[in-house]
């Protein structure tokens, strides 16, 4: 217990940080490949001349991550954990300092691919996104349903490859909701932008500053 | 490091036990999603009158694998593990006295789907298969190393996809063998069945006892 009450204090100084500063934080989380960085890729590309957004990434290894991102021309700062599999609040608190967040709107953070442990950790973030890809199955709301019960938004990804799967949608959104009944789910490809309208909407439309 | 401590003891006794019995254990690593079951629905309904093959299977919830497993017709034993994201030796040795281990030839332990905490665990097996989906992408042996440095085999599953998706296949192969020149690689589609036939010879070559 003593670890987690160490998080939360680390989590309470992120969340202050961008409700003072009103950012909307996001927490990212899905299993390996889902198309995290990829949707990233999309949305920025899309709404950088609208709103300003900015990149944590976290990762075992590598810096490929906050490379693709910087590519897209905003920030992104690449935490490397070495090995650990999720990510905790005090390297968010850490890699804050190290952007520049005046005029910031959004800042992503890209957890670790891992669809068990990352959900336990409050990083501070406003809103928590899970993806879900199409070939991973249907069956993952209810093999691992912490990260659903725990996100505000399911973005189901890669719906191009639909017609090459056996994977039931009406049944996915049915589990999801079952778990958490205010989870607001879109059905996107980020390859095709195929349902990545909806999405962009809802990242922009004005917000109440967070209670 | 007194779990780990631990945890060795447990995976000692597991691997005295499978010696004595001259039983293969593969212990079946990847993302959630990957193909693991769909693997081995597939080999066991392949195999199943050459050799004698059993499955302890490992989720947070729902006993779903094991119940797929024993749909084929061979035992299954599932190990809930309500929220833990990776199996443990002491789990292993439980679930083996469930199973009635007189004349199995393989057995295969379905871990946790997570590509970063379960490869740091001996559950006391004799081979470790790690599995890829082309889905997740081609930078995976880059991003999380250690799950395939530590792998014997490396199943790249799912080959079906390609036409559908951006993986550089020989990238991978380079990545992997890069982290561990003894890998074994073999390129299949659990869907389609192809380049299965190499896998299953694998299986069913006459071994060695495991010294
Ligand atoms: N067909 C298809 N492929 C996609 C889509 N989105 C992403 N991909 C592919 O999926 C693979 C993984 O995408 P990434 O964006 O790297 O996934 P990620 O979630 O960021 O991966 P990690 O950071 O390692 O957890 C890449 O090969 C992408 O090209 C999609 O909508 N459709
Ligand atoms: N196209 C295609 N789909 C596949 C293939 N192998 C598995 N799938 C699909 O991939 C999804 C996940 O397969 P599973 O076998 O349940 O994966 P798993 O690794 O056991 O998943 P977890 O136990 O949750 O980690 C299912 O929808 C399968 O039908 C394949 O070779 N090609
Ligand atoms: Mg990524
Ligand atoms: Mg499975
Ligand atoms: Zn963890
Ligand atoms: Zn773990």
């Amino acid at each position: 217990k003593k670890i987690l009450a160490k998080n939360e204090d680390f989590a309470a100084v992120n969340r202050k940080f961008f409700k003072k500063k009103n950012i909307l934080c996001i927490n990212m989380i899905s299993s390996p490949g889902s198309g995290k960085t990829t949707i990233l890729e999309k949305t920025i590309g899309q709404l950088k001349k609208k709103i300003n957004i900015a990149v944590i990434e976290g990762d075992l290894y590598t810096k490929l991550d906050a490379e693709r991102i910087r590519a897209t021309g905003v920030q992104a700062i690449q935490i490397e954990t070495k090995g650990a599999c999720h990510l905790n609040a005090d390297q968010i608190t850490n890699a804050l300092h190290k952007l520049d967040t005046d005029n910031l709107d959004i800042i992503v953070i890209e957890n670790i691919g891992n669809l068990v442990c990352p959900s336990d950790f409050d990083l501070g973030e406003t809103m928590r996104v899970v993806v879900l890809s199409v070939a991973e199955g249907d069956d993952k709301c209810r093999k691992y349903p912490q990260s659903f019960a725990k996100a505000n938004i399911l973005l189901i990804n890669k719906t191009d490859l639909l017609p090459h799967l056996d994977f039931d949608i009406k049944k996915v959104k049915k589990d999801a909701l079952k778990l958490n009944k205010h989870l607001k789910i879109f059905e996107i490809s980020a390859k095709t932008a195929a349902g990545m309208k909806n999405w962009f909407n809802w990242l922009t439309e004005p917000r109440t500053p967070v209670s």
